[in-house]
């Protein structure tokens, strides 16, 4: 029974692609398979594991609209070890199209329990808003990671977040918790990456991660290249980081 | 006749809401009228110009799907004449409201014509999607300014940005034009925003500004004093080229 982690946080650009994508890749080294669900129409996740728009015959959109089963969609990183379930241009049009279905929230529960047997665990990456496609993520989903970049904007926007995923365990499901708050983008030479982080400590002592991801550039140049940043540059500071936050997910999971 | 300006792109946390405040005051400050209207639920505009959503009585939410006029919930910064129309949290529910109204991409450009002639600019900040918030703001927009982050993938939600607004100028705005691209977050010891520097300028060498955003702390730091850059930090490098782009925006419109 694989545990289905949401990384949302509808504060645009504070690293829920990175972190998705780097997160999967550190726990697939260490030994836990691991799916990583694209659910973002911009395919971020999908190009920077190096696959090419033109590249997909069918992506998540065909399992959540269409008829295809999860399985048939999935894609192998080779050099990494990494699954995914690609993303398409035709998911811009999802959450129109799920708004006039009965029980639009629960479609991506519904298609992710054929391959919920096949793995350790899901990640999956939200597109930068609340809206029924995150809301479908985190319906999904056992638990959410929160990306939270070193910035005012990402503090403002975490009472929204925080709001909506207790909208939907009160209405939708019951069970999700939140799996822990990831600071992204820490900026040793400022003061304001220090500010935001001891906010977020002060109101949220256990969630937080004792993991902080620095702003890193090798981060932004690796999916350029399609690459992991353990494939990319396994030795820069990003690639220690996201190894590190793997461990201490899978720590409190319990598992190392 | 104001000339309305969208600052759109799907791409979440290119420095929209930055662009959109810093822009606005720099217009301002060389004598044009502009009235920002942030159309976004996170209200990061709002905000960073100091204002606390608890203060919010009415927002452009309550002119868009209610019956304020807009020169209602207009409000001026003191300290630098800026002219806002607010975002409340309502409009996280905007998008699904609208959905059903007839004629529903031409909501906010009815609404605008009220105050067409009370200003020189109208500019627009919208959010990290190309769902009908942002369709609105197109509709309504005479143009739009893409600010594209130097990193690879701001680089390539690029062509689906341009797809969206040719749908738009085909069906529903003909006269839709870009005002041009402005690069942001420019970071000199980077090889990575050179080269997306030089691959925008291949494709729009007559879109793209001249002037490019740095990277520059301060910028990040100004919404958390509620200031705009000139209010906060006039001699850093973040306000000498914003306002450097707001003089190249008004010489491109034939003004100075
Ligand atoms: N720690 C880091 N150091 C440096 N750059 C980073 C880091 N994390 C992410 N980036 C870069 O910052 C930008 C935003 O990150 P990313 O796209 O992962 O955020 P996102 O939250 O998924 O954005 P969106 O809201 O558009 O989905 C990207 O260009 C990415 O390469
Ligand atoms: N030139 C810059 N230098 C440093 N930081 C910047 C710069 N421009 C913007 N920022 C910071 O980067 C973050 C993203 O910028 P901003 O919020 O303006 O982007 P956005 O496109 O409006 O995001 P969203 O997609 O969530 O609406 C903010 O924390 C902002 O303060
Ligand atoms: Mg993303
Ligand atoms: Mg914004």
């Amino acid at each position: 029974m694989a545990k289905i982690v949401a990384l949302a946080n509808q504060k645009g650009g504070v690293g829920k692609t990175t972190t998705a994508i780097n997160i999967t890749s550190a726990l697939s080294k260490m030994g836990q398979k691991t799916l990583l669900i694209d659910f973002d129409s911009q395919c971020n996740a999908t190009s920077g594991l190096g696959f090419a728009h033109e590249e997909i015959e069918s992506s998540i959109y065909d399992v959540l609209l269409g008829d295809q089963d999860i399985s048939n969609v999935v894609l192998r990183v080779e050099s990494s070890g990494v699954f995914i379930a690609p993303s398409s241009r035709d998911m811009a049009g999802a959450e129109v199209e799920l708004a006039g279905m009965i029980s639009r929230e629960m479609c991506l529960k519904r298609k992710l329990a054929a391959v919920s047997d096949d793995y350790a665990f899901i990640i999956i990456d939200c597109p930068p808003s609340l809206g029924l496609l995150t809301i479908n993520a985190l319906a999904a989903a056992d638990s959410i990671i929160m990306p939270i970049q070193c910035e005012y904007y990402a503090l403002e926007g975490l009472t929204q977040l925080l709001d909506t995923v207790k909208l939907v365990r009160e209405n939708i499901n019951w069970g999700l918790i939140i799996e822990g708050i990831l600071m992204t983008m820490w900026d040793y030479r400022t003061n304001l990456s220090r500010q935001v982080v001891d906010e977020v400590t002060s109101f949220f002592p256990n969630e937080i991660y004792r993991t902080v991801i620095p702003r890193n550039v090798k981060l932004s140049e690796a999916p350029g290249f399609g690459k992991d940043i353990f494939s990319y540059d396994p030795l820069c500071s990003g690639a220690k980081a996201y190894m590190e936050a793997g461990r201490e997910f899978l720590s409190r999971n319990g598992i190392i």
